[in-house]
């Protein structure tokens, strides 16, 4: 969801 | 990925770079808080743990490694290496004091009750006040090198840039992550006075003094 792409920042 | 997130991400890697350099060449740590880079390879560790369980790109990857090495390189100087010119006795700062509250917050606010994402908030947190023992440290010695504060000039700039990428995120995306957008706006906050002295001061030519 929402979140998860949110993982792909540093 | 957007212009703003690149820049910050490059401001990032340069502070890193300067303080690396900084410390090697002139074979001192005088004027750095050692607590404050212990807090940085922590919030490195606790964030970065997805490191060879979730590939997401290989710039991704590659800047992870450079700041999770890089971060333990410098406490490694600071510590051991160049242990002679820390200087403890101006780096008190209770660091107790942004881990426990930072810790307890994260198993409160968080997006999902699992061990990896209450350590990404908990990273996330701490690094919002992590460079307060750094701060401290600079109003307690009364000035700090000139290199010094460009290396937290380009620090409190990376997550300042982070804020408008998750403008442009918001904007362009429909997305946003509350937990990091507030932490990133205390973050810059805890800046703001420096920013003011380093415009005014360092820009000019000065050396940066903090009234003591």
């Amino acid at each position: 969801e929402l979140d998860d792409i949110g993982k792909d920042e540093l | 990925m957007n212009i703003f997130r690149f820049l910050g991400d490059i401001s990032h890697l340069s502070a890193i770079i300067i303080l690396l350099l900084k410390i090697w060449k002139s074979r001192s740590c005088a004027g750095i808080s050692g607590k404050s880079q212990l807090l940085f390879a922590i919030v490195f560790t606790t964030r970065y743990l997805d490191l060879f369980t979730n590939f997401i790109s290989f710039y991704n990857t590659s800047m992870k490694v450079v700041y999770v090495a890089s971060s333990y390189a410098t406490v490694w100087m600071i510590y051991s290496k160049f242990k002679a010119t820390y200087d403890g006795n101006h780096d008190t700062f209770r660091v107790e004091f942004l881990i426990v509250p930072t810790a307890i917050l994260s198993f409160l606010v968080n997006h999902d009750f699992t061990p990896l994402e209450i350590l990404w908030t908990f990273s996330i947190y701490l690094e919002s006040v992590a460079i307060l023992p750094q701060l401290f440290m600079v109003s307690k010695t009364g000035e700090a090198e000139t290199i010094t504060s460009h290396y937290l000039f380009a620090l409190g700039i990376y997550r300042t840039l982070y804020l408008f990428n998750w403008i442009w995120r918001y904007q362009f995306e429909e997305f946003f992550d509350l937990i990091a957008i507030v932490a990133g706006l205390v973050q810059t906050v805890l800046y703001c006075d420096f920013f003011y002295l380093y415009i005014t001061k360092v820009l000019k030519g000065k050396k940066l003094s903090l009234p003591a």
